[in-house]
């Protein structure tokens, strides 16, 4: 049983579609699988056909409700998720105001951990407390690179901090891997964006490398995560290849 | 003369990409211009040819440095940049704690007014305290609209979240308009986003559409804003038509 934060500052990197894509793909393979959304734009609540803005919240669970009551359903057999609300940004400001605030959303997912196998935390494009916390929360962190510039150009800061954290927050924290999304065989950018991070990073990347593959954007407004949108895509299929390595790995 | 606000809390929108590749068109087309990178990722600094860190840098301003102290010359002809420094990310947290610090930019980018017709503010992707000083510094706000479904999910309470900064922090804050990037005419929801976006928000959507083209992915690579990168390329010629359309309503 593991915690996954989905981490990087840069926005548009694929956070949100990494973790709900990897999760369904987890629970289709008959895993019990948690995402948990910790991103005020609520996308992953979102992307799982759920409405925005629903209570119980994340946000109400950081003030004390019990996680497992803010669980839902979702199509996917054997994948729930715990939803966000846009009162989330209030709590970037709220968190660091409180007593011992660093460990706030990790005391308060303890209680999941015998719900799930796998339980993936969907982080917002900054470094600020509810990233914080989810990295002080998780066991594991995995980064989605774009295969873009300045994806590839932000990568060492991160890290960077990633160390610190692990430093300071959250000792037992252990990248498990970088993973490339929209990859674009057509652009050079692409082919020189992955040879950098390979050579850079190389024990750190996944084999599998996520292509540019517009049914896992479309996927988002049926509400339906790709595994069920559109299962023989190649988007659905790298994710699964991503799911089996991580599965092996775990 | 006005100090526009590239804002959205969705990442990788082309917040970015919009702020330097507007302010060279308008450059070059002889108007004096800045960049402002409020973003700690620094990412305009260096789309712009300029190294990340260094000093003085809009960190040192919020801090009392005049402005026009840390400006520098980039290579295209009137244009300048106020770089980000990677200790912004404190300032998000710093900010909060000073006295009046909602207009902290706002004071210190009001010596700028003088030396261009145009300023762009690079912001990052949340709506926290560097944004916040952002909005409160700006005349007017551009708000890049990715072609993508989250990019147009996000977009009402983005436009509630403007309302509230022009009611409570800057009543003179204008909607300058929606600009939609990264339009693909071979994906369906491309086609769709448009539509959407310009039957909800007629008003308000810029006429020019800025396509996807890899070129302006390629750019910052270089360190080179599109107009010098690949002036015939189509993202160049499609920030052309949108400078010329702001600027023929300023
Ligand atoms: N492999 C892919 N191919 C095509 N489109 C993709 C792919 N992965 C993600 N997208 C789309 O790209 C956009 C950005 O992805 P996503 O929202 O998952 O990134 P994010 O890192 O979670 O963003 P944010 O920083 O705002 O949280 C979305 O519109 C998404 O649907
Ligand atoms: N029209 C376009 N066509 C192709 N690629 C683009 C286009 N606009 C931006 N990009 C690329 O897409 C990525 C996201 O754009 P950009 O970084 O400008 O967005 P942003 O909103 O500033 O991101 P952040 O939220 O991290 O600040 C970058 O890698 C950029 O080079
Ligand atoms: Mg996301
Ligand atoms: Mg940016």
């Amino acid at each position: 049983m593991a915690i996954y934060a989905l981490a990087n500052q840069k926005g548009g990197v694929g956070k949100t579609t990494t973790a709900v894509s990897l999760a369904a793909s987890l629970a289709e393979a008959g895993a019990k699988t948690i995402v948990v959304d910790a991103d005020p734009q609520a996308n992953a609540t979102v992307a799982l056909g759920l409405p925005k803005d629903q209570e119980p919240s994340l946000y109400d669970v950081l003030a004390g409700t019990p996680a497992v009551d803010a669980l839902r359903d979702t199509a996917v057999p054997n994948l729930r998720v715990l939803p966000a609300h846009s009162d989330l940004a209030a709590a970037n400001v709220e968190i660091p105001r409180m007593e011992s605030s660093d460990y706030l959303l990790r005391d308060a997912l303890a209680s999941l951990r015998e719900e799930a196998q796998f339980i993936f935390l969907d982080c917002p494009p900054s470094i600020g407390p509810l990233t914080l916390n989810a990295l002080g929360a998780a066991d594991r962190v995995i980064v989605p690179v774009q295969a873009e510039y300045f994806a590839l150009e932000g990568l060492g800061s991160l890290l960077e901090t990633l160390g610190l954290v692990q430093k300071q927050l959250n000792p037992a924290l252990a990248i498990e891997g970088l993973v490339i999304t929209m990859w674009d065989p057509r652009t050079r950018l692409s082919h020189d964006v992955e040879a950098e991070v390979r050579k850079h990073f190389p024990e750190l990347v996944f084999e599998t490398v996520i292509p540019r593959n517009v049914r896992l954007s479309e996927a988002p407004s049926y509400g339906q995560p790709i595994t069920q949108y559109d299962p023989r895509s190649t988007g659905a299929e790298a994710y699964v290849h991503l799911a089996e390595e991580l599965a092996t790995r775990a």
